[in-house]
């Protein structure tokens, strides 16, 4: 049965045809189910499923045709990546993350700085509210307002890797060590993040580090440190904006 | 902990190709599922609008449950390791590419076949994903306890 797949393959490389095309879109698609629904676990509900499978459709489109079966790649492992691709592009270019939020985001990042530069330390929330003139509430709901995109949205704003490949946080710091080519830069990336987070203060350093590389959902870290999953969001939030600004200072 | 860790990445491991794997069959059997509704008459997809066009429609999830989080856990999408590649050969078998890309010629016996060989490997699939998460799950919240109780600190991560 491989075989026949083998086939369909060579005869498509030989001689594209529409019809050849479309058995391998076909038999290959539930691969956009995969993507699509590990992205959307980070989205809000809102968010239409089917929007982001035919995003994906486009990735995996390209993805056929531009695979080279003599490379000895399997195409699985090329397929998912330019099918993630798609998917994070297309949510990028029709920036589905509210411009007021953005605005918001940025000059919670612009406080932060400018504070750091000053104490020589990370900024509390009360410094930070101070700073912008609102009160603990109201800034407290503008990371409420920015998690509740999907952390995604935060990750998105955090995305380095010019090669080819868009690394997002989640990316960079997952406990898999996989993919060909860019594990050097994700080293790299891996360590200059871990030297950041050790920058932050002591409660933003526990969210990331348990999220991130001990893999602890927001509940479970909640458990740790005896607070609700929404108040982690919120430090979670908080910490992501701060490890933004301080990599772009 | 160290211990510890390393059985989690392991199961993680695993249950990243598992739910890889289960997520594929979903897609097949969904696929498949479409065909036979759309033979049957109902469902409001004209029968000339090839399967491509609904791929969207057929291939995204239900409304996951009230109350979950967005981003309550972080999830990489990550390449698929030995465990995949080799479930996916034996979905194959079941279920191969063929008779999948060329599913309007099968018969309508066929069809309930290959839907019933699909849906019982997809059972199995999510099934034990879920005894890995309970096994995961369980692991997590012991070393979350020991991050509580001052038996482990982040600083020997970072
Ligand atoms: N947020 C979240 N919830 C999860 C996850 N995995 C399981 N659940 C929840 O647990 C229920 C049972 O999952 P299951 O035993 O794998 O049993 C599942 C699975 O065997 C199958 N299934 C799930 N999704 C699909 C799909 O897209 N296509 C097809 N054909 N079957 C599916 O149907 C059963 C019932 O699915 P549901 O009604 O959705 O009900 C699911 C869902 O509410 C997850 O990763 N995230
Ligand atoms: N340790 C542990 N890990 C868990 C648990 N539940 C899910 N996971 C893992 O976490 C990933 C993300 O889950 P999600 O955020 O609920 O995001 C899910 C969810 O939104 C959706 N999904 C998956 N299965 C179902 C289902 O049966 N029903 C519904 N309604 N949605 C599903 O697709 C997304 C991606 O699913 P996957 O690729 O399977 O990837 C899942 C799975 O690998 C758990 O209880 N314990």
């Amino acid at each position: 049965n491989a075989a026949d797949l083998d086939e369909v393959w060579t005869r498509y490389k030989d001689n594209p045809t529409q019809e050849d095309r479309d058995q391998l879109i076909v038999y290959y698609a539930p691969l956009v189910k995969y993507v699509a629904g590990r992205i959307a676990s980070g989205l809000p509900q809102n968010v239409d499923q089917a929007d982001l499978v035919s995003y994906g459709m486009f990735g995996l489109i390209d993805a056929i045709t531009k695979f080279d079966p003599e490379r000895g790649f399997k195409f699985e492992t090329y397929a998912i990546s330019r099918i993630k691709g798609a998917v994070l592009d297309e949510l990028r270019s029709i920036d589905w993350v509210p411009r007021s939020v953005r605005a918001k985001a940025k000059s919670v990042e612009r406080a932060m700085t400018k504070l750091e530069a000053v104490l020589h330390r990370a900024p509390t929330d009360e410094e930070i509210a101070e700073e912008l003139e609102m009160t603990m509430d109201q800034l407290l709901g503008i990371y409420n307002q920015i998690s509740s995109l999907g952390i995604v949205a935060l990750d998105e704003m955090l995305s380095f890797g010019g090669g080819g490949e868009s690394l997002t946080l989640g990316d960079t710091l997952a406990d898999r060590q996989d993919g060909p080519g860019g594990m050097y830069e994700r080293v790299e990336m891996r360590q200059m993040l871990a030297e950041a987070i050790n920058k932050m203060s002591e409660r933003a350093k526990i969210v990331l580090t348990l999220y991130y590389y001990e893999n602890l959902t927001l509940a479970e870290i909640g458990n740790v440190l005896g607070v609700t999953e929404s108040r982690v969001c919120q430090i979670h939030t908080k910490a992501v904006l701060q490890l933004r600004s301080r990599l772009q200072a | 902990l160290e211990q510890l860790r390393r059985i989690r990445v392991e199961c993680s491991q695993v249950e990243s190709d598992i739910s890889l794997v289960r997520r594929v069959s979903q897609g097949r059997l969904d696929i498949v599922g479409h065909e036979s509704t759309r033979r049957s008459g109902a469902g409001g997809s004209d029968a000339d609008t090839p399967v491509l066009f609904d791929l969207p429609e057929i291939l995204s999830d239900g409304p996951a449950p009230s109350g979950s989080t967005p981003g309550a856990r972080a999830v990489s999408v990550g390449a698929p390791g030995e465990v995949a590649a080799e479930l996916v050969k034996s979905l194959d078998t079941m279920a191969s590419p063929s008779a999948l890309s060329n599913i309007e010629t099968l018969s309508d016996g066929d069809l309930r076949e290959l839907f019933e060989r699909i849906r019982s490997f997809e059972v199995e699939m999510s099934s034990i994903r879920r005894q890995l998460h309970e096994r995961i799950d369980a692991i997590q919240s012991e070393i979350g306890r020991r991050y509580r109780d001052g038996e482990a600190s982040v600083d020997s991560i970072l």
